[in-house]
């Protein structure tokens, strides 16, 4: 389980804050309203009242050994870039929301790990679900199953794919294989197609059968 | 090709009329903002400055033929709210962006037909990666590659998959079969379940290897 905290408690910052709760994982909800601290104390490990952009009160949070600090305080590009900054001055792995093209680069340039542009990224995927009616959203199969990548164990090498009989054996599917020297991936592949120490299978299952099948020697 | 509305141009609205534009669709770009209209005049079949809780300038836009209504308007529940009532007025299909789940459904016995939550559902997709860390994000294998639903053809009804040898003729890969009568789903299907007539493919491949699955009998 992993250590996360989410600074700004807007619909994003919440939805967040109660999903990683929920999945088991250690959460620190921050915000400068006190009211949206107040309705998420108990749908996290510790609910706190703090302004981001005040560099006292963020580093009293203690928040050295999180593995991820998410930034989604809104609007104002002043809040999110202090407590960008800051966050990465104390040496915290950063994924930051931006509100535009240039807000972007601006927290690439801080050195945040991962921008991300959720109204952008929702409407690129709505729009290819509008454009192809039958097409389901990505995510067809619920959310109990999964694609992941597993790097090709090492009895499998050499063998292919109908004689591993894969599907059958641990009830996944190998939907892609990726070459990680040339980093071209082989969607859909055939039966006959071998399988070498340089592949990383793109599979798709239940999160308990991968789990089982990454234990796979 | 379809024709969308699309009212309201902040992040996700302007996104999403240019991909629907790019993907060779017809979009009509509405906002009350001058300037943002104006913004996407190259990017979308018609750009038109309109207050959406002008029922007298919504109707003047010559909407009734569109597929889809897209309403985007920010968090005033004022602007959504008249929008809706008066594109469900004129017999338009309405898709709306909830502020709340208090919004979505004031939406919902509005009529609207499908109420999107982007913030909520990036950040669901956000937790669900950040739990998983060799999760890739839903979509690994790239743009050109999707998951699709498609009614079993009438030549496979009764036949097994392995006989059927659907990825080597088809270069797709079948990787649920949902029983359309139950609405149970058999993921990861295994080579002997034998398809019948009530089964509905959830498949895997390229758009044009898809199209080409699609037309078989
Ligand atoms: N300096 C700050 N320190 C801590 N929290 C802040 C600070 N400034 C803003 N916030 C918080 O960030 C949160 C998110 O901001 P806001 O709701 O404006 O935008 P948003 O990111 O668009 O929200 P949503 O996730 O709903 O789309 C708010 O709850 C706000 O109180
Ligand atoms: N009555 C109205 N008629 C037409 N457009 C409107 C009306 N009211 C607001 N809008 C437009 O809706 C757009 C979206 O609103 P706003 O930017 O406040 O919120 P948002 O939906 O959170 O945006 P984003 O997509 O950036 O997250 C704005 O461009 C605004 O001008």
């Amino acid at each position: 389980m992993a250590r996360f905290a989410v600074i700004g408690l807007g619909r994003f910052g919440s939805t967040l804050v109660r999903s990683l709760y929920q999945a088991g994982h250690e959460v620190i909800a921050i915000d400068i309203e006190a009211d949206l601290v107040q309705a998420l104390r108990d749908e996290c490990t510790q609910a706190v009242i703090a302004d981001a952009r005040d560099k006292t009160q963020l580093r009293g949070l203690g928040l050295k050994d999180v593995d991820w600090a998410v930034v989604s305080v809104g609007e104002h590009l002043e809040a999110s870039t202090l407590a960008c900054f800051y966050l990465k001055e104390m040496g915290v792995k950063v994924m930051a929301r931006a509100v535009s093209g240039d807000h972007g680069k601006i927290l690439e340039v801080l050195g945040v790990d991962e921008v991300i542009y959720p109204e952008r990224d929702m409407a690129l995927r709505l729009a290819d679900r509008l454009s192809h009616p039958n097409l389901l959203d990505y995510v067809p199969l619920g959310p109990e199953y999964s694609i992941m990548e597993v790097a090709v164990p090492d009895s499998f090498i050499g063998k292919s794919l109908q004689e591993l009989k894969i599907r059958n054996r641990y009830r996944i599917q190998i939907v892609a294989i990726r070459d990680a020297l040339t980093d071209t991936l082989n969607v859909v592949p055939q039966g006959e197609d071998v399988l070498k120490d340089s592949d990383v299978l793109v599979v798709l299952g239940t999160r308990d059968d991968l789990d089982r099948f990454r234990e796979v020697r």
